[in-house]
């Protein structure tokens, strides 16, 4: 593993803690979108349908479930918890989320490593993760405000994928045959997603100013 | 089967 990919992981993993502790610590999910939760409890449930069949390292396995588990926590807490989900924006997180699963579910029927259950679930995976930011992201800019905490867990997300396109390309330069264009494809359209959120965090953070996105 | 490049990641 390179440097690229373990600062991708722990960027990502640190997400995941900013937004349990965003959730734990002052009981709220404002600012957080339920659908984009539900997404990536998808994507890691459909990616990771190898964790019991192949067995890579001890840390690939531990992470798997930690993000499992933390997306499903999540998902749970702010549709179940008595405090938590009162500060849910049902409102303005009217994102139709469904839409994007079977788009990409249809799209992994047709552009796929190979015609089996697993390298098709595989490759959906793949694709709704590069949009699964989309609900999250329309919910910030609806609500034009964002707290510090939602701010910094899309940042520390955003930051995951900037390191895994440096991954791929140290990979390529140092791997033989290290071909993946579909993870490299889904892979820079979501960065993309992000370049936007990151003009304006930047902004802020330069001005010193509280993060506010233009409507 | 042996894993590929692209699924040893996370």
């Amino acid at each position: 593993m390179n440097i690229f990919r373990f600062a991708g992981d722990m960027t990502h993993l640190i997400s995941i803690l900013v937004l349990l502790l965003k959730v734990y610590a002052t009981k709220s999910c404002s600012g957080i979108s339920l659908k984009t939760q539900e997404l990536y409890g998808i994507v890691f449930l459909a990616r990771y349908l190898d964790l019991f069949t192949d067995f890579i390292s001890v840390y690939n396995t531990v992470m798997k479930l930690v993000f499992i588990g933390s997306s499903l926590a999540i998902v749970w807490c702010m549709r179940f918890h008595r405090v938590v989900k009162r500060s849910y924006d049902r409102d303005v997180d009217t994102f139709r989320h469904y839409f994007l699963v079977g788009g990409c579910f249809l799209l992994a029927l047709f552009v796929h490593e190979k015609f089996s259950f697993r390298e098709v679930f595989w490759a959906f995976s793949i694709y709704l993760e590069a949009v699964a930011i989309l609900p999250q992201l329309i919910l910030l800019q609806r609500s034009g405000n964002v707290d510090n905490l939602t701010g910094q867990y899309v940042l520390f997300l955003g930051a995951y994928r900037g390191f895994y396109i440096l991954n791929w390309i140290y990979r390529y330069f140092t791997e033989d045959q290290f071909s993946r264009w579909i993870s490299c494809v889904s892979g820079l359209v979501q960065t993309a997603l992000y370049a936007d959120f990151f003009y304006y965090y930047f902004i802020s953070w330069k001005n010193n100013a509280k993060l506010k996105l233009p409507a | 089967g042996q894993t590929s490049p692209v699924k040893d990641e996370l």
